[in-house]
C-alpha cells in the first residue's frame, strides 16, 4: 500500500526532526 | 520529554516569536538541523494537519506526542 508506505517514510522524518531537536537541546552529537 | 522541552522546540522554530512556524521558518532550519530541506518540507506537511500554511503549538505538540507514541525517541 504506497499511502501507508508514505505513512511510515513521514513517521520517519518526523523521528529525525525530534530527535535533531532534543540532540540540539542536550547538545548530544 | 515534557511541556517544556516542546515548547522550546517549537521556540527553536518560531524564530520570530509569532506564536506560530511557516513553512519559510522550517526551511531555515535547513542549516542548523540535520535535515534537507526536503524532509523539513515533509515534516511541516506531516505537522500541519488542518493544510492551513501554519503550524500552532497545538500541532506541533500533537505531532510530538505522535512521535514518542512510535517510541521513537532514542
Amino acid at each position: 500500500d504506497p499511502n501507508m508506505k508514505a505513512g511510515a517514510a513521514n513517521e520517519g522524518v518526523l523521528a529525525n526532526f525530534f530527535n535533531s531537536l532534543l540532540s540540539k537541546k542536550t547538545g548530544a552529537p | 520529554v515534557g511541556q517544556s522541552s516542546i515548547l522550546e522546540f517549537f521556540q527553536i522554530c518560531d524564530i520570530e516569536n509569532k506564536g506560530f512556524i511557516t513553512r519559510r521558518n522550517m526551511q531555515r532550519l535547513n542549516g542548523e538541523l540535520p535535515l534537507s530541506a526536503e524532509e523539513l518540507e515533509n515534516v511541516f506537511d506531516t505537522l500541519d494537519s488542518d493544510g492551513n500554511g501554519y503550524l500552532t503549538l497545538d500541532e506541533f505538540s500533537s505531532g510530538f506526542s505522535m512521535f514518542s507514541v512510535c517510541s521513537y525517541v532514542q
